[in-house]
């Protein structure tokens, strides 16, 4: 493992660290989608089945549980810890997610390298993690003055997916013969989502004024 | 065998 892929996963474990402590400290999830975060779960276990069969390293398994978990753990702080869940507010967070997961599903039944279910599924959960935060952004922009700790961590969860492009150069520079396709259009794609995002952050952050994404 | 390793990756 090289630096970059090490610093893009504790980056992505700080995002939900970050989103997890805004809705402990706040007792609120305003700004927060839960969309995203059941598509983020859906990512997750799609991806994570191998956890039934292959073992990697005890870094992979700590970080595959705690990702599952953590999801898991901030939807049921939204749908159902008493006062969080009143802070939700579901007439703004509207994204359709069949739009994203059904045109995703079609894809990985399509173009994938194997066509079994474990890894029509592994591909399935590439493809969906690339478009998966979009509910989040488009309420980041309905949203007037986006709390801070709701903007670190779109920052943050963006800022693991530029790392993995780093890492990914990485390795194609020191590894012979690595290629892996899916991954990297995917997540290209999913890093390119967050130019706009990162704009503006960085904007305001420089201004010292609080995010507001134009709509 | 190469794309196998993207697996490695979280």
């Amino acid at each position: 493992m090289n630096i970059f892929r090490f610093a893009g996963d504790m980056t992505h474990l700080l995002s939900i660290i970050v989103l997890l402590l805004k809705i402990n400290a706040t007792k609120s999830c305003a700004g927060v989608s839960l969309k995203t975060q059941e598509l983020y779960l859906l990512v997750f276990v799609t991806r994570y089945l191998d956890l039934l069969y292959s073992y990697i390293s005890l870094y992979n398994t700590f970080m595959k549980l705690f990702f599952i978990c953590s999801s898991g753990c901030v939807i049921w702080y939204i749908r159902e810890h008493k006062t969080v869940s009143q802070t939700y507010d579901s007439a703004q967070d509207t994204f359709r997610v069949l739009f994203l997961a059904c045109p995703c599903m079609i894809l990985a039944l399509t173009v994938n390298h194997d066509f079994t279910v474990t890894e029509v599924l592994w591909t399935f959960s590439i493809y969906l993690e690339a478009v998966a935060i979009l509910p989040q952004l488009v309420l980041l922009q309905r949203t007037k003055n986006v709390d801070t700790l709701t903007g670190n961590y779109v920052f943050l969860l963006g800022g693991y997916r530029a790392l993995y492009l780093l890492n990914w150069i990485y390795r194609i520079l020191t590894e012979p013969g690595y290629r892996q396709w899916i991954v990297w259009i995917s997540g290209t794609i999913q890093t390119a989502i967050y130019c706009d995002f990162f704009y503006y952050y960085i904007k305001s952050w420089r201004n010292n004024e609080r995010l507001s994404l134009p709509s | 065998a190469a794309e196998e390793d993207a697996k490695d990756e979280l």
